[in-house]
């Protein structure tokens, strides 16, 4: 499903250039399910955002179910993006003139869906997190916690092929961490391709695999031992 | 310096009424080190930023520091958190269009403090949570635990007599996490009063005593054994 080969990404500030990717690929199969672990800073999220076409990599090639995306023009990626990915973003992006039902809605109208299915899907998502009673608060009248859970409705609703989840459980109690994680393994036992950076090492160790990032690099690849 | 009697905070919502604090009493001693825990929704953020003079409460008295708070004028509560309270917010809340730099020395113009002095403050804040090099960056141009490494210098950067931290390493990698702790630990031993809302266990072990949060009322407290 996703291919990376030698990507990088750089940032220029007047006169300094921060390297946040240097030399990276990247392979995750279909159904695969990946945690990507390392410091503060050294390149996660960075490489979340390319691989989930939210930006582009200075170098190198990505190639997405087949496809290479990495010439694509603006509108093609984004079609690209709303058909296929569900992305939970660290710092969440919700938007904050509208409800928690609304913020989950959001990407499904821009897939054309009809009002009374994409409301049913929404609703669903949503006491899947175990928000239910709070799906009319804005986010101004919601917990941090209850924020990222809807973060992470939003990125569901519309059962995307390939999710990527950058902290999905960092402003989670562990019985809510738990619950987020449960949902994830539910649907990728069903097939659902699943990425997601933790600095949790309960999160990780659900995974199939953890990458371990750092400096721009992937520096190592576990494989976890089953059961 | 903190005396909480019987406060409540419930906020309405057209014909519902949320209680996200029901009947709370809390002391916390001068010099003290004390950690909130508690499910996602349960009231932390919510008794917190009362604590810090950033709320009030519906109902209740508040004393900080010998003074009644819940009857001052909005701009002697803002003067009482400016003159001895750090706040390390749980979404950070920092300037997008000020650099780390300026972003931690805003408290410090606030006091009215000099130029030198107070970018000489807010150079070594930065220095101490390890981001020396990303000084002049904009919060756009940080990641999320770079973000959050800023916000906690600046709740340090004026030396407060009073720190109050939401979920301060929910962000950070566990080495990045254990050296905000050490430096909140150092500055208790100097005699700063420390409350840190957490889901780590590990950060909650460091304190001198766990409060437990549920459901809007103090539910537990626990003493952590010495050593
Ligand atoms: N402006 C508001 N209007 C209505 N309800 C609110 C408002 N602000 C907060 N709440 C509700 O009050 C409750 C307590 O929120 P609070 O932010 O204190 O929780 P918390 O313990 O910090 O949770 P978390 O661990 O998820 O950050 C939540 O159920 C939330 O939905
Ligand atoms: N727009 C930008 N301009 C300059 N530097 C940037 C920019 N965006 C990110 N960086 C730098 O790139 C590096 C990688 O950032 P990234 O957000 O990928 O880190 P991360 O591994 O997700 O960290 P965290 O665990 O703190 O979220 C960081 O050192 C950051 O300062
Ligand atoms: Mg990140
Ligand atoms: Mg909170």
């Amino acid at each position: 499903v996703v291919e990376l080969r030698g990507v990088a990404k750089t940032y220029r500030m007047g006169s300094v250039t921060v390297s946040a990717l240097r030399d990276v690929d990247l392979d995750v199969a279909a159904g695969d399910m990946v945690a990507i672990t390392g410091p503060s800073g050294s390149g996660k999220s960075t490489l979340m955002n390319i691989v989930g076409c939210l930006d582009r990599p200075s170098q190198g090639s990505y190639v997405l179910a087949g496809r290479c995306v990495d010439g694509l023009a603006d509108d093609a990626l984004a079609e690209t993006r709303n058909r296929s990915i569900g992305f939970v973003f660290q710092s969440f992006h919700l938007l904050s003139r509208l409800s928690a039902l609304e913020n989950v809605e959001l990407p499904l109208v821009y897939r054309g869906m009809g009002v009374r299915r994409r409301r049913a899907l929404a609703c669903q998502a949503l006491a899947d997190v175990g928000l239910e009673d709070r799906m009319h608060h804005l986010p101004a009248q919601l917990s941090g916690g209850q924020q990222q859970r809807v973060a992470v409705a939003r990125a569901l609703a519309g059962r995307p092929s390939l999710l990527l989840a950058d902290e999905p459980t960092g402003n989670l109690d562990s019985r809510a961490g738990r619950d987020v994680l449960a949902l994830f393994q539910g649907l990728n036992d069903e097939g659902m391709t699943v990425v997601v950076v933790t600095h949790d090492p309960l999160v990780a160790r659900h995974c199939r695999r953890i990458l371990s990032v750092a400096d721009g690099l992937i520096a190592g690849c576990a494989e976890v031992a089953a059961g």
